[in-house]
């Protein structure tokens, strides 16, 4: 299960 | 973090300090649109849920806060601000600026990553940034006559949004996990919205004249 990517934008 | 995305974040926080100084340079808020600075504040008040729950770096904590803490200062001065306020340009700023919020809140309960409460709220914020721009542009046509600190605080965001468009172009192709279409296709919509506007400042700047816009 691939893991989320993190909103790391603002 | 790439070049684009950071010369984005960078041309934001320029638009937001050159909007500030045009107020506290000239106590006056005409031309400005309340409605969209609400809009604004309500965008980063719902998408930096997150500060309570994810840690990411001291850059994008910092950048967050002081982005709620300058759009609330805006609102602050247009509605308190004695002679700020009397400035305001109150019946040019009739948009139905409550139609976007909720259109973009029903947007976001049926077009989310999850259905959560961040998640829903993140979607929120990300569709009503992409609109909030309306109701300044809509006062802007309206008055004609735009002011070369106005001017170029609509040039910084326009710049903001495109160079946001280069960072997820950049992202897409160096990026495995990177995705984030309802961020791509928003921003897309509010890079458009500003294309108009653009033409106009560039027409102006390129014959050295004050910027005006058709009736």
């Amino acid at each position: 299960h691939e893991q989320e990517p993190t909103k790391d934008e603002l | 973090m790439n070049i684009f995305r950071f010369a984005g974040d960078m041309t934001h926080l320029i638009s937001i300090l050159v909007l500030l100084l045009k107020i506290y340079a000239t106590k006056s808020c005409s031309g400005i649109s309340l409605k969209t600075q609400e809009l604004y504040a309500l965008v980063f008040l719902t998408r930096y849920l997150d500060l309570f729950t994810d840690f990411i770096s001291v850059y994008n904590t910092v950048m967050k806060l002081v982005f709620i803490a300058s759009s609330l200062a805006i609102v602050w001065c247009m509605r308190m601000h004695g002679l700020v306020k009397r400035s305001y340009d109150k019946e040019l700023d009739t948009f139905r600026h409550y139609l976007l919020v909720a259109g973009c809140f029903a947007l976001a309960v049926l077009v989310n990553e999850k259905f959560t409460f961040q998640e829903i709220f993140w979607a929120f914020s990300i569709y009503l940034e992409a609109v909030a721009i309306l109701p300044q542009l809509v006062l802007l046509q309206r008055s004609g006559n735009v002011d070369n600190l106005t001017g170029q605080y609509i040039f910084f965001l326009g710049a903001y949004r495109a160079l946001y468009l280069l960072n997820w172009i950049y992202r897409y192709f160096t990026e495995v996990r990177f995705s984030r279409w309802i961020a791509c296709v928003s921003g897309i919509v509010q890079t458009g919205l500003y294309a108009d506007f653009f033409y106009y400042y560039f027409l102006s700047w390129k014959n050295n004249a004050k910027l005006q816009l058709p009736a």
